[in-house]
């Protein structure tokens, strides 16, 4: 019942883990020369953790990274994110941002940043949240893979307790969800953006969230949101909130993108994708199309500033 | 499976300090087993949260008796998800 080309995909469904690995299969298979797949680790189940890279040649190239799903529940991300894998592929010769992008960097995209969250709110709580790591002396699950970082690690905006939401983890990068993409990223060492995709509250939120210290670059962060934000809107008039995750939304210690800012990737952004105040965390697969549509306008915002300003 | 029959999504908008407060102290009641989908952040700012449906009688008891208005954001997670569940099926087939 898998699809056999990427064109015949619904992109306008939610799909199960199985399918969307067949389809980054399927991709790479069909854009040998411009599409690869990574495996950067295992989850704590052992899933393999897939990265798609997009490439034109070179080695080394500076990067621009974008990841869905590392909250599994969240499902619009997962799926927006296949788009934007498709519309990478489509547009990677007419669209001139993505032209001249591709033309000096690479992009990363991993769409199932939680792979073992994620086959479980398929197969039995559609409301999983976290990883799936087991704690001793809890009966409790998973931690929160956006509290699990080395910034501001176990501070306040975090919780201790395995039961909560929230709960940070053992130590920093205890998951291996997590632990494999800084792994990545400091291998790496030339990802001069970083985008983290989360739902539902319309939001796009630059560093810090663990502490009130506003970060060096805020002026410039605070100017590329609003003009990301503003090409968000002029699709569909959807409103987006924009700020510094503490100043906007609530202090959250261990978050992703306060690690990439402090590992010197200045261009870091997390989006919260629609919707406010409907369906929450399900959002019904009709709006999958329109929230990635309006969400490519933001990136794009974002990657035509990254390719303008070099650092 | 776990099945979400009678679960409700609330949305409450507190809108002074005293409901803010009151909405941060539901968080402590492990009991309930509240799911925050938005968690407190401040005044004005919606706060989202998934009721199992043994808990819904007692939650907006409390709520009511506290003068914290809310709204009904989700009427039956269930019935979402079911919904969601065959439009997947729908796609597959087709």
């Amino acid at each position: 019942g898998l699809p056999l080309s990427t064109s015949t995909f619904d992109y306008s469904s939610y799909h199960t883990l199985d399918e969307i690995y067949n389809f980054m299969d399927l991709l790479v298979a069909e854009n040998p020369n411009l599409v690869s797949k990574l495996e950067i680790g295992r989850s704590t189940e052992n899933r393999p953790l897939y990265v798609l890279k997009f490439s034109k040649g070179g080695s080394n190239r500076p990067a621009f990274w974008i990841d869905t799903g590392i909250h599994s529940r969240e499902w619009v991300t997962q799926a927006s994110g296949v788009w934007f894998a498709k519309k990478i592929v489509q547009d990677h010769e007419n669209d001139q941002v993505l032209a001249s992008l591709l033309d000096t960097m690479d992009i990363f995209l991993e769409i199932v940043t939680n792979p073992d969250g994620f086959a479980f709110t398929h197969t039995k709580n559609r409301m999983w949240r976290k990883t799936r790591s087991k704690h001793s002396g809890s009966i409790c699950v998973g931690v929160d893979p956006n509290r699990n970082w080395d910034a501001g690690f176990g501070g306040s905006g975090a919780s201790s307790n395995p039961c909560s939401e929230t709960y940070h983890g053992p130590y920093a990068n205890s998951e291996p969800e997590v632990k494999a993409i800084v792994d990545f990223v400091k291998s790496h060492g030339n990802i001069k953006a970083f985008v983290s995709i989360h739902s539902y509250s319309q939001l796009l939120l630059y560093p810090y969230g663990y502490t009130r210290t506003p970060v060096p670059d805020q002026k410039e962060l605070h100017e590329i949101s609003e003009k990301a934000v503003a090409a968000l809107t002029s699709l569909y008039g959807t409103q987006y909130k924009y700020g510094s995750i503490i100043t906007t939304i609530y202090q959250a210690s261990g978050g992703t993108i306060d690690w990439t800012y402090d590992q010197g990737i200045k261009y870091s952004f997390t989006f919260e994708l629609r919707d406010t105040g409907r369906y929450g965390f399900l959002l019904p697969a009709k709006q999958i199309i329109p929230a990635a549509e309006e969400t490519w306008l933001a990136l794009q915002v974002i990657m035509q500033h990254t390719l303008d300003n070099p650092y | 499976t776990e099945t979400f029959v009678g679960h409700q999504v609330l949305r409450i908008i507190p809108t002074s300090d005293e409901e803010l407060q009151k909405v941060q102290e539901l968080q402590d009641l492990e009991d309930l087993q509240l799911d925050f989908w938005l968690e407190p952040r401040g005044l004005g700012l919606p706060v989202d949260v998934r009721v199992p449906f043994p808990s819904l009688q007692p939650l907006k008891v409390h709520l009511e008796a506290n003068g914290i208005s809310y709204s009904i954001m989700i009427e039956d997670v269930q019935e979402l998800l079911e919904q969601e569940q065959t439009e997947m099926l729908r796609s597959s087939r087709r």
